[in-house]
């Protein structure tokens, strides 16, 4: 599975 | 936004107002460890770099400037404030914590999402994350009695990535969200405090003093 970068947490 | 993720971050405060609240209080940090606190520091300083280059959240920009104020603090009263200082268990705060930022620095080198600056800072900080508890651990075990407010202190530490866990479950079913580095750091930091939670539940539920064997 590709991994979706997305910083929206802590 | 999911109720996991909103009651880990709240639980991760809880934990650092209970510290606060230890330290400020009985104006001691016994059973503390200045080298956890420390770590925490750099963490927080590494991974909200972010607070520059990313627009401002109304949620999670106070989060970091909280998070970075407070452990700052925190490091402050045990190092220099005149009552406070004087509690630390410097002698058995004995963990060699710089034995673990070259290992996560040199993981977040090779193992990043994209290799920048910030992101290799960031990753650092999620491996550093990860490890940071354990100078806290080796002393709790070397504590004949653990106070109720370093207990729950360290509990809610610990429960806080466990509920990040949960909120990461959630996320990848509702949202298609996939993070290998956060998960699998999270899943060992959540491990380490096994031991932990076991014997806190143990001593709760027989109403006794929290001690580690």
């Amino acid at each position: 599975v590709p991994s979706k970068h997305v910083k929206d947490e802590l | 936004m999911n109720a996991f993720r909103l009651l880990a971050d709240l639980t991760h405060l809880l934990s650092i107002i209970i510290l606060l609240v230890k330290i400020r209080t009985t104006k001691s940090c016994a059973g503390i460890s200045l080298k956890t606190q420390d770590l925490y520091v750099l963490v927080f300083i590494s991974r909200y770099l972010d607070l520059f280059t990313r627009p401002l959240s109304l949620y999670n920009t106070p989060f970091k400037l909280v998070f970075l104020a407070t452990s700052i603090t925190i490091v402050y009263y045990m190092r220099y404030h005149k009552v406070v200082k004087q509690t630390y268990n410097k002698d058995s705060d004995t963990f060699k914590h710089y034995f673990l930022i070259l290992p996560c620095a040199v993981l977040a080198f090779f193992i990043n999402p994209k290799f920048t600056f910030i992101e290799v800072l960031w990753s650092f900080s999620i491996y550093l994350e990860a490890v940071a508890i354990l100078p806290q651990l080796v002393l709790l075990q070397s504590s004949s009695n653990i106070d109720n407010l370093t207990g729950n202190y360290v509990f809610m530490l610990g429960a806080y990535r466990a509920l990040y866990l949960l909120n990461w479950i959630y996320r990848f079913f509702a949202e298609d969200v996939v993070r290998w580095i956060p998960w699998i750091a999270g899943l060992v930091q959540t491990a380490l405090y096994a031991d932990f939670f076991y014997y806190y539940i143990k001593s709760w539920r027989n109403n006794e003093r929290l001690k580690l064997p």
